[in-house]
């Protein structure tokens, strides 16, 4: 569902290029569980928002469901986007003036749902991420771990066919990061493909193929569960 | 040198008040090396920033340095803050419109320091944390970790007497959080004072004290190592 070709990312910074990403090639099928680590800088943010449409490769081939997507206009990217995508931010990226269930039905806003089922739906999510105490708190009012479970549950409501979790655990505890991975495993079942960025091995782990990056580059790529 | 007694900190959330800390007391001194653990909205932020003087608590005392910060104008608290305490914020409060190497000479600019020393102890601040190759980078140029070394960085440009760190390595892989971590061993040798706050079992085994929080309240409080 997800073919990157020999994808590079420069960013002119004056005197050289600097290649965030390096003629990467990747392939994820269907129904798969990725976990990506690598070190601060190798590439994995930037990795992921370009699967995620909010970036454009320098250069390279995309093909999202078997679609290239970029010769997608601006339009249709945003489409896909709402639809297909499901995006948990390394920096949450909630907006600060609505409250947590707001910011959570902003997606069903967009697919047209209806104020009731939105409303109940976004409940819901924040139920599965623990969050329904904190409802009507807005971002400023909230802990930096209740803050990125806002995001998930924000990133899952749609029910997207892809989710894509950029360190979805890192302000977290154990014990609720722990419930945060037994939901993603709930979610992997129902079908969704889960591709999630981590520095901790024990949130590795829980994905069935462990992908590592370095310097722009993947440098290994390992499945460690059957599908 | 940190020494807070019978601490509340209440927010009015309609109904019913929310006690983000609840009748807390602490006492840390001079040179020591804290870990504060617990669940997600246990207090932890919210407990750092009383103690940078960055909030003030609904109820309690608190003495900095033997003073009791309560009765201090807010100027007062500026001049302490700026002097004596090294903040790295959960979400790294960067400024984006300055490059990494301006961001770290913030607060010399505030203690008065020249501009060639601002120039040499930002560097300086900027390669102990890895990054004298994103000097001129602004914030949105850096990844998440680098933003946190960044945050690090301006953190002990000052050679603060405290150093408060909430949750310093959550955005590192397991090796540059070592480095981190090696960085903090150096400054408690030099005898700043460290209290951090981290979800990860093997940061907190790097203190000499484990503080534990759940609820606002202060659950356990053991040494692990003398000082
Ligand atoms: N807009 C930009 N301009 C210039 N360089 C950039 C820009 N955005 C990112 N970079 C650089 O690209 C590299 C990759 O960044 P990226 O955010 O993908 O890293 P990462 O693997 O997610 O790191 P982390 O684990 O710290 O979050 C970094 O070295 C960063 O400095
Ligand atoms: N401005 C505010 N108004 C209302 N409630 C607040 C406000 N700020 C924080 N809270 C609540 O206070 C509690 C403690 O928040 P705090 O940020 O200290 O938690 P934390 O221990 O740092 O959590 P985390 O590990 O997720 O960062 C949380 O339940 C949060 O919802
Ligand atoms: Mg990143
Ligand atoms: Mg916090």
């Amino acid at each position: 569902v997800v073919e990157l070709h020999d994808i590079s990312r420069v960013y002119e910074m004056g005197e050289e290029p600097l290649y965030a990403l390096k003629q990467l090639t990747l392939s994820i099928e269907d129904g798969d569980y990725v976990a990506i680590m690598g070190t601060s800088g190798s590439g994995k943010s930037t990795l992921m928002n370009l699967i995620g449409c909010l970036d454009r490769p320098t250069e390279g081939r995309y093909l999202l469901n078997h679609k290239d997507v970029f010769h997608l206009s601006d339009d249709e990217l945003a489409a896909i986007r709402n639809t297909t995508i499901g995006f948990v931010f390394q920096q949450f990226n909630l907006l600060s003036s609505m409250t947590a269930i707001e910011n959570v039905m902003l997606p069903l806003v967009y697919a047209g749902v209806d104020k009731e089922q939105r409303t109940i739906r976004a409940q819901f999510a924040l139920q599965q991420v623990g969050l329904e105490q904190r409802m009507y708190h807005r971002p400023t009012q909230l802990s930096g771990g209740q803050q990125q479970r806002v995001s998930i549950a924000r990133a899952i409501v749609n029910k997207p066919r892809i989710l894509l979790a950029d360190e979805p655990t890192g302000a977290l505890d154990s014990h609720t990061a722990e419930e945060i991975m037994a939901l993603f495993d709930d979610l992997v079942e129902q079908g969704i493909t889960v591709i999630l960025v981590t520095h901790d091995g024990e949130v590795a782990n829980r994905a069935s193929r462990i992908v590592r990056m370095r310097d722009g580059q993947i440098t290994s790529d390992s499945r460690i569960r059957s599908k």
